[in-house]
């Protein structure tokens, strides 16, 4: 989850579209590279005992900082687990800057245990970042496969795209080929308003099928259910925010 | 305005506040310290001649990166005036981190300039910062007489207050003595739920009287108006947004 702009549901999304893969049957692992630690706190994580902080100090391996989440009910097939974060990482950019090779400190560490990451069978891993194009979040885009834009309908969300496609070009072409965008979900749309429909329009006029179906619309209950440490779906199954990141789920399924 | 928390209306705050303040008469200079620029975008703002940027690297003083916006009515006894960013001051954290006194940088461009300052008579002079605690929301706190928190109601800006006030502890106790927390805003409130009421009574008991009696709801016409580069009482002054961000400006008069 990629977008330099902040609160347009970076976090929310790595949440709820986790849940309701899992849901699917799909395993899922979470990565919290953001120093808030919202993904951590957000899933009602409370033991960190390794964090993704002593990850990229090479204190220890990345498989040693995976961790159960436990939520999921018997009935799921898939299982939630997460390398959880701490505010210590909050000086990385400062303190990882100078290092030979600052922009796959991450990569490296996942690369270093492939084997046992693997051996945990998971079908998605999901990172998720801080509102920075910054070293963090060029670790994030070095070790990803594709990443997926979350956009609130504002015009500040999108003057920010010009920034964040030429450091996503960037990082494809210096550090990781294979970098992709899988899609741009547009956010915390008001229903009742035409800003949105205007929104949805003309992103799909400048990014034609990068752009989900799928529109998460404003939801109180996906906040809610943050409160409570849970994604929607385990919060309120009749929610729209439910219907929502489970029709996300199904598009990301459908291209598997 | 200053909050880590991505998304919580800390340039909305800017530009609404400060609008209503200059309908009141007052001269007001707005600060643009985050790279997005999307204070500087916000208020229609185009000739990007000088900028924050030039100003930190020392290669104007603070007084020349000063515009006009020539958004002030006739009727408007106030003025608002900008300092714009640009996408430039995004390698900051990198670029400044080496110099001695990296944190006092902008202020020491301020005081350089205070007698063209002084004489150009702002009553208000409002910073907005980028969601990070960064060297350069560090240095828009060594050179704030005062902050104000702009805060959603959400567990994830909850969440970030114990590192923000223990920040704003630091500054204040090594670089700024003068340093206080002016208030705490509830914005965007959804004016039809629960627990934007559990999360007033909530913040009352923490923060007691630094939390505004104001209160902003949602209002997608503030989201409306920054598509059209105009503060929300230039844009519609009947919407919600003009009412709570007027009845903030007068909050702020009423304590002058
Ligand atoms: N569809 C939605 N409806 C209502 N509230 C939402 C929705 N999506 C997100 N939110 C709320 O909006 C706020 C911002 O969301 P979130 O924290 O996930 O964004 P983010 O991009 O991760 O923010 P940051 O940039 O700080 O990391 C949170 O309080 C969250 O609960
Ligand atoms: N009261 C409100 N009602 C509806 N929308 C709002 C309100 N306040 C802010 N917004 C919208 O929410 C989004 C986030 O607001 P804004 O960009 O001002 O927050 P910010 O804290 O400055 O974000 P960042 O952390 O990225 O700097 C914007 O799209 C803005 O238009
Ligand atoms: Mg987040
Ligand atoms: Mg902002």
């Amino acid at each position: 989850m990629v977008n330099q702009k902040g609160g347009v549901a970076k976090t929310t999304t790595a949440i709820n579209l986790g849940a309701a893969l899992a849901e699917r049957g799909r395993n899922v692992l979470l990565v919290d590279v953001d120093p808030q630690a919202n993904l951590t706190s957000g899933i009602g994580f409370v033991n960190k005992k390794k964090t993704i902080y002593a990850v990229m100090k090479k204190e220890v391996g990345f498989a040693e900082a995976i961790y159960p989440t436990g939520l999921e009910p018997e009935d799921w097939k898939g299982k939630i687990d997460i390398v959880p974060s701490h505010i210590e990482l909050a000086n990385a950019e400062l303190e990882f800057s100078g290092e030979i090779g600052r922009e796959t400190i991450l990569k490296e560490a996942f690369e270093d245990a492939k084997e046992r990451i693997s051996g945990a069978g998971y079908d998605y891993v999901i990172l998720d970042t801080n509102p920075s194009l910054g070293l963090l979040t060029v670790n994030a885009l070095s070790l990803a496969d594709s990443l997926i834009v979350p956009l609130e309908p504002s015009i500040f969300a999108l003057d920010g795209m010009e920034h964040l496609t030429d450091v996503i070009r960037l990082v494809k072409r210096k550090i990781n080929t294979k970098l992709r965008i899988r899609g741009i979900l547009l956010t915390r749309v008001d229903g009742r308003t035409k800003i949105a429909e205007e929104f949805y329009d003309e992103l799909k006029e400048v990014f034609g099928d990068k752009l989900f179906d799928t529109v998460i619309h404003q939801n109180v209950r996906l906040s809610e259910a943050q409160t409570e440490g849970l994604p929607i779906n385990l919060y309120d199954e009749k929610a729209s925010g439910t219907r929502e990141y489970a029709a996300l789920s199904e598009e990301l399924i459908s291209n598997e």
